[in-house]
């Protein structure tokens, strides 16, 4: 089964 | 003050129409470079970047940054006031309670304006990398729509790989698999069918395609639409629009298996 990743988890806080 | 006129209130209102049911609240953040917009849906999934650059604008004017706090529901009630061709005018004073839209029909001497209230939207800015991407396609954004649609009815999710012999887009669904294969393409009577690959390396990725119809939503703005991929980062889907101004889409890719 797969898993959805976060956008978050790729681009960094600002 | 911020006085942005669009010569066809057509554009912001496919804009909006494109992004509405993945963000709901948002700043637009307006300085003297022009109108950007950045936000994330509720999942956390995919993340929207607009830019309207100042030079789609005309006259456009903003001596300070402003952030519109918008709700895209709101803002749609009142662009369905305007008709496609009028021109659109925005206004907002330095520290805003309100938005200012007005609609003049250049055909007829019909002027109608509208204020919407903004909101206070604390939202987390993302600082999206400038990324060399693996593979590059350019395609007619009618094709990408449709295959996103026909995938979407057999399974929630699609592969794409990119190798020297293409690109492929491919799903696995509980009734069967479909796949859809697509070579390089140049048309030269009618170039907004071209297909263009660009790769540095080859690439596969598996996406939600619930996500990715949504952004074909934003189809209408453009003739052609970029994806962009690399292993392992977040897909980038581009309309481009005129004057170096931008709709963009990043996903998410799918982990494991």
């Amino acid at each position: 089964k797969q898993g959805q990743g976060s956008i978050a988890s790729f681009f960094k806080k600002a | 003050m911020l006085e942005a006129r669009l010569e066809q209130a057509n554009l912001l209102k496919k804009v909006v129409d494109a992004i509405k049911d993945l963000v709901q609240d948002c700043n637009f953040d307006c300085n003297d470079s022009g109108i950007a917009l950045q936000a994330m849906d509720n999942s956390h999934v995919a993340l929207v970047s607009m830019m309207l650059k100042s030079e789609s604008f005309s006259p456009f004017r903003c001596d300070r940054n402003i952030a519109l706090g918008i709700n895209l529901g709101s803002l749609t009630k009142v662009l369905r006031c305007a008709q496609n061709e009028d021109i659109l005018t925005l206004k907002a004073e330095d520290a805003p309670d309100v938005v200012n839209l007005v609609f003049e029909s250049a055909e007829t001497d019909r002027i109608s304006e509208y204020d919407i209230k903004l909101m206070d939207i604390d939202q987390e800015h993302l600082g999206i990398p400038e990324t060399e991407y693996a593979a590059t396609i350019t395609m007619p954004s009618a094709e990408f729509q449709r295959i996103c649609r026909d995938l979407s009815a057999l399974s929630e999710s699609v592969s794409i790989e990119c190798s020297k012999e293409g690109v492929k887009f491919n799903c696995q669904g509980d009734i069967g698999s479909g796949s859809i294969h697509l070579r390089s393409h140049t048309n030269v009577d009618k170039p907004e069918l071209n297909v263009e690959i660009d790769l540095t390396e080859p690439v596969s990725l598996t996406f939600s395609l619930k996500y990715l119809v949504n952004f074909c939503k934003a189809s209408g703005l453009s003739n052609q639409v970029k994806l962009c991929l690399s292993n392992e980062v977040p897909l980038l889907v581009e309309y481009a629009l005129s004057n170096n101004s931008y709709l963009r889409f990043y996903l998410a890719p799918k982990i494991g298996d």
